[in-house]
């Protein structure tokens, strides 16, 4: 494993974490897509179908679990929570997000490595990942302010790209044998997605202002 | 298990 790779793993997980923290210390998920919060919960279960069949380290199966847990557990509390599911925003989380999991088991069932269970589950699970943010962003641009911890969120989240794609690049030019074609091109869009959200946060900060998002 | 693609990363 190299740093990109760590340090992608590590931004993934603190922006699942300031997620969490945001929850449990404000009890509120307002600006929080709960359609974005239960595809991510998807995508983990979905591609960690290996958990059990496939072992590659320690690290690699506490971080599938961990990833699987918080994810869960946001989808949860949004949902069942007495006191935080009174703040999520509803009327505004309107994306039909069943359309983009129809569309990514379709192209899952066209392009994969192997037409195994596994082996589809883990192309939808990439395809799935790359546009999962999708309402989220919906959600941030209709209630235009954005607070510090939910931008921060999707820093981290961007952050976790920018390394991974890093760490590709670095594969590829140091193993012999990397193939990288589904989840490469999966990874391209992902990141592409979050290049204009990535643009408002930095003028943000740049001027030290709340992050606004154009409407 | 899969030593030359991504399937080792999470």
């Amino acid at each position: 494993m190299n740093i990109f790779r760590f340090a992608g793993d590590m931004t993934h997980l603190i922006s699942i974490l300031v997620l969490l923290l945001k929850i449990y210390a404000t009890k509120s998920c307002a600006g929080i897509s709960l359609k974005t919060q239960e595809l991510y919960a998807l995508v983990f279960v979905t591609r960690y179908l290996d958990l059990f069949t496939d072992f590659i380290s320690v690290y690699n199966s506490v971080m599938k679990v961990v990833f699987i847990l918080t994810s869960s557990a946001i989808v949860w509390c949004m949902r069942r929570h007495r006191i935080v599911k009174r703040s999520y925003d509803q009327a505004l989380d309107t994306f039909r997000h069943l359309f983009l999991v129809l569309g990514c088991l379709v192209l899952a069932l066209i392009v994969h490595d192997k037409f195994t269970f596994q082996e589809v589950f883990w192309a939808f699970s990439i395809y799935l990942e790359a546009v999962a943010i999708l309402p989220q962003l919906v959600l941030l641009q209709r209630s235009g302010n954005v607070d510090n911890l939910t931008g921060q969120y999707v820093f981290f989240l961007g952050a976790y790209r920018a390394f991974y794609i890093l760490n590709w690049i670095y594969r590829y030019l140091t193993e012999q044998h990397f193939r990288l074609w589904i989840s490469c091109i999966s990874g391209l869009v992902q990141t592409a997605l979050y290049a204009d959200f990535f643009y408002y946060y930095y003028i943000s900060w740049k001027n030290n202002s709340k992050l606004q998002l154009p409407s | 298990a899969f030593p030359s693609s991504s399937k080792d990363e999470l």
